[in-house]
């Protein structure tokens, strides 16, 4: 059962907060306005009333048994600020805080933030990515070294069977679907027999580096 | 070659305008500033100086030959408003607003607009979900029928390679990494004489029902 804070019941962190708490998530909303922590009272299971820069205040909430924070405490910087210091002081495992420029984004992160985003600049850069690579198999990191892209075959490929090429066991790379060109769609979990024919995209899943060495 | 217009160079537009330039697609940046429009000159192949509400500009742009209009024209919901009544009567395929409330949302799904979105809202509900599933494979709906999803393995897959299992040609899924349950790391694409042990987590593809069938 995982625990969370969040600090700041703007429209921000009213949505984190009302959102873990449909998911199952154990939630303790903070604000200093009395009005925004009563309207969080039907979503959360606690709801308190203070003011989050008051260091004697998180001393008493316990911070290391919270699995992560979110601060969301608005224009005003250096609330945010002074929280994520105190937090990271009183041993939070993970906070989260929502930044207002890319300058408080580096002061955040230096006084101890785990992650501070700013919202707008975060979805236009995913609606950017989605609107040039609207196939979101074509751009799906799965970890650090690790994603899923589409590729057009090279010519050698055309007429092989995935088993004939060992891309897994040569290339360690998996074909994990293959899209039809014309009709667009896609079939998952291609045999081991399968013929690639020049007219496949191939959703592969592997190393970026292999990838890359695939395409050339 | 993708073709966009971007109307409304706040930080939100701006932002989708200067990336969609970086990944290679062609830019029209619009904005009644011109401040604003100048500072985008660097970043797009045109940047005009016009009101977007008045529909003798709109009907001079060619609207057709776009692929997508973002439009982010801040808080007066009623110019966006009166943008996309336009756009989709001149015929825009495609056109993505950044909207105040969702009453506003609504309101421009009615007038024609293709999607409208609250970034903050919509990146608070990203947030959420990667806090209440970290493990983001955990939660990667990959089309409308096919998921990536981990799970534990039943008991009868102990000390089984994945051959003899034949969870491929037998169970329609694909194990695409294994998640060591100590380390908690990846090891991905793992070889088809790999051994599962009861302490490994199975990162599998394949539908949902048959994913399903497995975790039974
Ligand atoms: N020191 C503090 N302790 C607790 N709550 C605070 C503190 N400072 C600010 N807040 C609360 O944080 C919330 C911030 O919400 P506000 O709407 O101002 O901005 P925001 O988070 O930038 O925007 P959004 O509404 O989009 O989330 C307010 O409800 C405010 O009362
Ligand atoms: N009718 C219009 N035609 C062209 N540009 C417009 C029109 N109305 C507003 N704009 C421009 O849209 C931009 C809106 O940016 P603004 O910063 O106000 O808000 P926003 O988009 O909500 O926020 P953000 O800065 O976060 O993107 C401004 O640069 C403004 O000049």
């Amino acid at each position: 059962m995982k625990e969370f804070v969040v600090i700041g019941l703007g429209n921000f962190g009213a949505t984190v907060a009302k959102q873990l708490y449909q998911l199952g998530c154990n939630i303790t909303a903070i604000d200093v306005n009395k009005a925004r922590v009563q309207d969080l009272q039907e979503h959360t299971h606690q709801a308190i009333i203070a003011d989050a820069t008051d260091r004697k205040f998180l001393e008493n909430l316990e911070v290391k048994n919270f699995d992560c924070f979110v601060v969301s405490t608005g224009e005003d910087s250096h609330a945010s600020i002074l929280i994520s210091l105190y937090l990271k002081e009183l041993g939070a495992k993970k906070i989260v805080v929502k930044a207002n420029s890319t300058d408080h984004v580096k002061i955040l992160l230096k006084v101890g933030a785990t992650e501070a985003l700013i919202p707008e600049e975060e979805m236009a850069l995913k609606l950017a990515h989605s609107l040039a690579f609207p196939n979101v198999l074509d751009f799906l990191p799965l970890s650090e070294e690790y994603s899923i892209a589409e590729l057009v075959p090279p010519p050698k490929f055309a007429g092989k069977s995935l088993i004939d090429l060992e891309l897994r066991s040569k290339h360690h790379i998996e074909v994990i679907a293959i899209r039809d060109v014309l009709t667009r769609k896609l079939q998952f979990i291609p045999s081991a027999g399968y013929q690639i024919k020049d007219s496949d995209i191939l959703v592969v899943l592997g190393k970026d580096e292999d990838i890359e060495g695939i395409r050339g």
